[in-house]
């Protein structure tokens, strides 16, 4: 069973075009392994990046450097993953 | 695990795996012989049963209105949504005027669980799972995103042709069996009126096109039912949604359902992103899941009437 630990969702919220491109840019970049939970639509709408624990801090450094302002929507996915199965146990008992 | 005796102690409020679903349909089925059947509109890659239900009361061939759910396997709260939807179904008839008009001249087909092998790899292998399960030649990478497969704007802007990409489009328009079962299903049958296709997350309602920005001739119809769809949806707990065209309002997408079952001439036809739009993502906690259906009910009841009083 594939595991999440240290996976963490970025909400990021491009102001102009050219973030935009840059976080576009960022799809690319296969080897960070991201999943674009939320695509890039246009700036203002939120973007939402599952990144892989390998990756984040590259991924923040990059954004950071780029003035491209984010937050953090899911800390460690592998806890909400462990929450929501043991909610279903307990529903289903 | 105390098995649910019929479909009114179900857990709505819950996620299921995809055999209790499946049990789920065939209660539901037998509970109400006169007005739902399971119909099996092919299979999955794994050979998992592809059920769609049907509610009609009578006739033969009725103008029809299509739901499906789960198309991407991860996205829980819609298939869970679409089992709410069925009980509601059956149980608005003949108490909910606007609805029983509706199926006393109009059939619903109503697929659950579109993607069964995703669904139930994300039950058991990796929760993120999207696509479809079928292995790709020549790549490690398995999958096709089934909403880039269909045959509209197949292959162009707005879908991957890299195997291991999430919205990987697939070697050819309906290369897969979920695909390509509605695909000839919804031709045999010839007589759609409305199609809706139901995603999460990101609250919006969506209509064609996803793959080209040449509006689609009945823009100003569907952006106000849109429009008049989700002020009803909003009424119920304040959800607010974005509406509009695919491209104008997210991106550009090809090879999508909507987008082929436009051009098939099924004018009604919509995507919804349900919730959430707040910190959960694809992860919505099970206490979401009703009011999301409820909510999302009300925009359903708006386009399908909608539809009714506007045959073509």
């Amino acid at each position: 069973k594939e595991t999440f630990e240290g996976h963490q969702v970025l909400r990021i919220v491009p102001k102009d075009d050219v973030q935009l491109s840059l976080i576009k840019d960022l799809e690319d970049m296969i080897e960070f392994e991201l999943d674009f939970w939320r695509g890039v639509t246009d700036a203002v709408t939120p973007v939402d990046i599952r990144v892989p624990f390998h990756s984040l801090q590259t991924v923040k450094i990059y954004l950071e450097t780029q003035g491209i302002e984010y937050s953090t929507m899911i800390e460690d996915l592998q806890t909400m993953l462990d929450d929501e199965q043991e909610e279903m146990e307990s529903a289903a008992r | 695990v105390t098995q649910p005796r019929n479909t009114d102690s179900y857990d709505y409020g819950r996620y299921h795996p995809i055999n209790e679903i499946y049990d789920f349909q065939d209660m539901l089925v037998a509970e109400n012989p006169n007005m739902v059947s399971k119909i099996v509109i092919g299979q999955s890659y794994e050979g998992r049963p592809l059920n769609v239900l049907k509610f009609s009361t009578g006739g033969t061939n009725r103008p029809a209105i299509w739901i499906d759910t789960g198309i991407h396997s991860r996205e829980w709260v819609t298939q869970a949504s679409g089992q709410w939807f069925a009980k509601k179904i059956v149980t608005d008839y003949g108490r909910d005027p606007t609805l029983t008009a509706i199926l006393n001249k109009m059939d619903i087909f109503l697929e659950i669980v579109t993607n069964p092998d995703g669904y139930y790899y994300t039950h058991n292998n990796n929760r993120m799972w999207r696509k479809t399960r079928k292995p790709n030649p020549g790549s490690n990478c398995v999958g096709v995103d089934p909403n880039r497969n269909w045959d509209a704007g197949f292959g162009g802007p707005g879908a991957s042709g890299r195997p291991c990409s999430e919205t990987y489009h697939g070697p050819r328009a309906n290369s897969e069996s979920e695909v390509k079962s509605i695909v000839d299903f919804v031709k045999s049958h010839g007589n759609f009126k409305a199609f809706i296709s139901i995603h999460s997350y990101s609250q919006m309602l969506l209509y064609p096109y996803g793959y080209t920005r040449t509006p689609v001739k009945d823009q100003a119809e569907l952006h106000s039912l849109a429009k008049k769809a989700i002020t009803d949806l909003a009424s119920l707990y304040g959800t607010r949604y974005r509406y509009g065209s695919i491209i104008s309002t997210i991106y550009q997408a090809s090879g999508g359902t909507i987008d082929w079952t436009y051009n098939q001439g099924i004018k009604y036809s919509y995507t919804f992103e349900l919730r959430d739009t707040g910190r959960y993502g694809f992860i919505l906690p099970p206490s979401q899941i009703i009011p999301t259906a409820q909510e999302t009910w009300l925009a359903l009841m708006a386009i399908m009437d909608h539809t009714y009083k506007n045959p073509y």
